[in-house]
């Protein structure tokens, strides 16, 4: 069940796009935050032989089965979150970064995410005006259950608020930072502590990019919610 | 002959500030490499930043600790060309027929040239985006390569008030970068604004298809019970003929030490 093959021809100098049938999986250990249950990885391996060379590549990646929902609440417009159907109380610190001169070896992550996790948190926010972190940080983040939300790069550098008075409109090139948010989300999206992709630090991108943002992350339709079929 | 997967070069690089080198990138990837850590070459950080390599080497002091940050020229005092370095490494790589390597730089601030025995290629800009370039075409038949990469720095580092302030100027919001730099309420401006290459490099090697961002999404029935995995990926053939491929997927677990559940 855990195990599909499937044959393909690729033009010359084509690059496609393929999806698997989906696997099927009974009662799957669920990944949970820290204090909640187990953070339980599954190793995804994905390979391709081709035929008349052999192996010609190969990708793995850790991946938790987890459903991560949230919602402002309309009593106290707080946000709230669910992990696999279970409210949680978030216990959450920010984090900018662990060194100013980007020394951010995967000991140090290790080191300052499991500190978090024994501090029993189980949410660090990555602020906006800072990094949108390394494969690295989320990696111990999956390991050791601490959810993560993640800002782009926007803050009161670019909201036209400040003294002196700061750009109003965001970056200049708002298709380069659309293109290095895609980018971002295809290096990130498969960590199971990524939680909540927010636009900037406490406000709201300029409109146009906010509503590529939306609209790229927006949830496919066929994960929307129960459709009598079962589905959570 | 190289194998299939990822080389991560981390180590054996040296960087130079650009105004100390009057060589061009095809001159020192090709007849005049730098031979060593000797001035104005040193050991540099990789990845890290431009910086991060001048407190390893001692040029500048360490600015976390007490006030040397102080003692540091910043980059809207010393001009974008004092934190404009060049970085500089040789790999090995040796292909075997219908291998193919891409040359991958997870991150780069701001922007770069790179130069691959004496062959130029541009990088775009932006702090937040991964660079991939196919080198299979100008890797040396020999296996040993020359790599330098000219690095430089935001194009609007800004300047920091006498008063320092939330983001400084503000300058620095106008690329997409980090913006904490110049200063924040947490911490000082950072110098050379995070300059570097800043995340891994590395080689990858394939065959005549490529695996490209995998997406691995999971969804749930029947209160957990039911579940299944969704995988979207794009594949690339970069051989000159139609690819016959057996594409494979495989879900383990480890039960114990070592011990895997498929």
């Amino acid at each position: 069940e855990h195990l599909h093959t499937q044959h393909l021809s690729i033009p010359p100098g084509a690059r496609v796009q393929y999806s698997f049938p989906e696997l099927f999986f009974y009662k799957p250990n669920l990944w949970w935050p820290n204090g909640m249950g187990e953070q339980s990885l599954y190793n995804i391996t994905i390979a391709t032989d081709v035929e008349g060379f052999g192996e010609s590549d190969m990708w793995d990646h850790l991946f938790g089965f987890r459903k991560i929902e949230s919602y402002i609440d309309s009593a106290t417009g707080g946000r709230l979150f669910k992990v696999n159907g279970q409210p949680i109380f978030i216990r959450g610190g920010n984090w900018i970064l662990s060194d100013g001169l980007l020394r951010l070896s995967k000991k140090r992550y290790e080191t300052d995410i499991k500190f978090h996790a024994a501090m029993n948190f189980n949410m660090m926010r990555c602020w906006g005006g800072g990094l949108a972190e390394r494969p690295e940080f989320y990696h111990y983040c999956d390991v050791n259950g601490l959810l993560v939300w993640q800002e782009f790069w926007i803050t009161g550098d670019v909201d036209g608020r400040g003294d002196p008075i700061s750009n109003p409109n965001g970056p200049l090139d708002h298709d380069l930072f659309l293109l290095c948010a895609r980018d971002t989300i295809k290096l990130l999206r498969n960590h199971a502590s990524l939680a909540l992709w927010v636009g900037g630090n406490e406000q709201i991108p300029p409109d146009d990019i906010n509503a590529a943002l939306k609209l790229d992350l927006r949830l496919h339709p066929s994960f929307g919610n129960d459709n009598g079929n079962g589905r959570v | 002959m190289a194998e299939i997967g990822k080389i991560v070069l981390n180590s054996g690089w040296l960087a130079a500030r650009s105004t100390d080198i009057e060589l061009t990138g095809e001159q020192l990837t090709t007849t005049h490499p730098p031979s060593g850590p000797s001035s104005p070459w040193m050991n540099a950080v990789v990845p890290g930043t431009v910086l991060g390599t001048l407190v390893e080497n001692k040029v500048v002091p360490d600015p976390f600790y007490g006030l040397e940050n102080k003692e540091i020229v910043d980059i809207a005092d010393s001009g974008r060309e004092h934190y404009t370095f060049w970085f500089f490494t040789k790999f090995e790589c040796k292909l075997a027929v219908n291998q193919h390597v891409d040359l991958n730089f997870r991150a780069i601030n701001y922007s770069a040239e790179v130069y691959l025995n004496g062959h130029k290629r541009d990088l775009g800009r932006g702090m937040f985006r991964r660079h991939s370039i196919d080198v299979t075409d100008i890797l040396s038949p020999e296996g040993q390569n020359l790599l330098a990469v000219i690095v430089y720095p935001p194009d609007h580092p800004g300047r920091i008030p006498p008063k320092g302030g939330q983001g400084g100027d503000h300058e620095i919001g106008k690329d997409v970068a980090a913006q904490y730099v110049e200063g924040w309420d947490w911490m000082t401006p950072i110098r050379d604004r995070n300059t570097g290459i800043w995340d891994e490099v590395s080689l990858s090697i394939t065959g005549p298809v490529k695996i490209i961002d995998p997406h691995l999404v999971s969804s749930f029935f029947d209160g957990y019970k039911r579940a299944y995995l969704h995988t979207t990926l794009e594949l690339e053939n970069r051989s000159g003929w139609v690819a016959e491929c057996s594409l494979k997927i495989q879900v383990t677990t480890e039960v114990e030490n070592s011990i895997c559940l498929v």
